[in-house]
């Protein structure tokens, strides 16, 4: 049984906010809607690993898209493509089965519970990096509740993984 | 207090998942 059937994908989303803004990055993330443009995922990729996120894949996000749609799935789409490259290349693995986010809902409409599963992808990376001690002992410290809804994210990703 | 009895049986749960996280082998070879 898939162990999201039971958790809200927008809970999961909320969680994964506040898991977000223990990064401190620059951009601005309280909100969905400032998650949107995926500069905020593209500065917390950095942060996981600089040495494969780095000044010369993040300048190919652009950080000043508005409303522009169309820029935010263009940035969304690299995005998601470098979690793929960086399971692949870097963690050694594959996740199969696992439904990926509709970047176009992202982008377009601020869907909650596609980026909620965008920001599955990267707290994968989080913990599964060289510096995962440092991410998950931060885990470790959020309030009760999101640690819960963090860690069956986690579950549901790993029952996905394959080397 | 069976809630207190619970809260404390969720933070052993929490506890135990994310230090054998921490403990799991990263997928670099060495």
């Amino acid at each position: 049984m898939n162990p999201l059937e039971s958790v809200d994908r927008v809970e999961l989303c909320e969680s994964l906010l506040t898991w977000i803004q223990t990064f401190g990055v620059e951009a601005p993330c309280k909100t969905v809607e400032d998650l949107t443009s995926g500069v905020v995922m593209a500065q917390v990729l950095q942060k996981i690993d600089p040495s494969y996120f780095d000044d010369n894949w993040i300048n190919r996000i652009k950080t000043e898209v508005g409303d522009n749609w169309r820029l935010k799935i263009s940035n969304l789409k690299k995005i998601l493509k470098g979690i793929l490259d960086y399971n692949h290349e870097v963690l050694g693995q594959q996740i199969n089965d696992f439904t990926l986010p509709d970047v176009n809902l992202i982008g377009e409409h601020s869907d909650a519970s596609e980026l909620g599963r965008m920001l599955q992808l990267i707290l994968g990376c989080a913990v599964n990096c060289e510096q995962k001690q440092e991410y998950i002992k931060t885990i470790m410290m959020m309030e009760e509740s999101v640690q819960h809804v963090v860690m069956t994210a986690i579950q549901e990703l790993m029952s996905k993984e394959t080397p | 207090d069976p809630n207190m009895k619970g809260a404390a049986a969720n933070e052993g749960v929490l506890a135990n998942f994310f230090n054998s996280l921490l403990s799991k082998k990263t997928g670099t070879p060495g």
